[in-house]
């Protein structure tokens, strides 16, 4: 474990938990795509399947089981709690994620570090997170105004992969023949797309305007 | 054999 790593585990626990304090306190989801939380889900599901296989640290099994539960706790309350469901835009929310899945399986089957099941899942669930964000992008674009804790939602979102940059560049300066060709691609594509939504992010905060993607 | 290295990363 590095500062970085640890860092980006933060960032990560921290977007998590404005999502949640949104939903559960405020009881709204506007301007939250449904699918990007659905992805997610299949991001966690699919990269934890050693969650009771492997033991690495105490730490390990905790986060992995926080974003799980975290995932899956925000796609209830989006589909079934009434009040929550009720201010999500499923008019606005229309990104067919779906067809995302498809790529990101053909890829892994394609190109992956071992042919095995678990393999084959956990690198899909790396290319899956790399798009997992487009949905809510979109939405972004779409509607007009979003509320801050949203706004930072997807800003500690996008930042936790860039820290994790800094641990990939630091283990393979310090760890040798640590490699991972294809980690570091889709994490370094996954905070690319980000880039122009930290633009407009920081103009935002800089003149202290409401962030708002051109259309 | 080459173990397969655990993914220590989350």
């Amino acid at each position: 474990m590095n500062i970085f790593r640890l860092a980006g585990d933060m960032t990560h626990l921290a977007s998590v938990l404005v999502l949640l304090l949104k939903i559960h306190t405020i009881k709204s989801c506007a301007g939250v795509s449904l699918k990007t939380q659905e992805l997610y889900v299949i991001v966690f599901a699919t990269r934890y399947l050693d969650i009771f296989t492997s033991f690495v640290s105490i730490y390990n099994s905790l986060m992995k089981l926080i974003f799980l539960g975290s995932s899956f706790s925000i796609v209830w309350y989006m589909r079934y709690h009434k009040a929550v469901h009720r201010t999500y835009d499923r008019e606005q929310d229309t990104f067919r994620h779906w067809f995302l899945m498809l790529p990101c399986i053909l890829l892994a089957l394609l190109i992956h570090e071992k042919f095995t099941f678990f393999e084959v899942m956990w690198t899909f669930s790396l290319y899956l997170e790399a798009v997992a964000i487009l949905p809510q992008l979109v939405l972004l674009q779409r509607t007009r105004n979003i509320d801050n804790l949203t706004g930072q939602y997807i800003f500690l979102l996008g930042g936790y992969r860039g820290f994790y940059i800094l641990n990939w560049i630091y283990r393979y300066f310090t760890e040798p023949h640590y490699v991972h060709w294809i980690t570091w691609i889709s994490g370094l594509v996954q905070t690319l797309l980000y880039a122009d939504f930290f633009y407009y992010y920081f103009l935002s905060w800089k003149n202290n305007k409401k962030l708002q993607l051109p259309a | 054999e080459e173990h397969a290295e655990t993914k220590d990363e989350l």
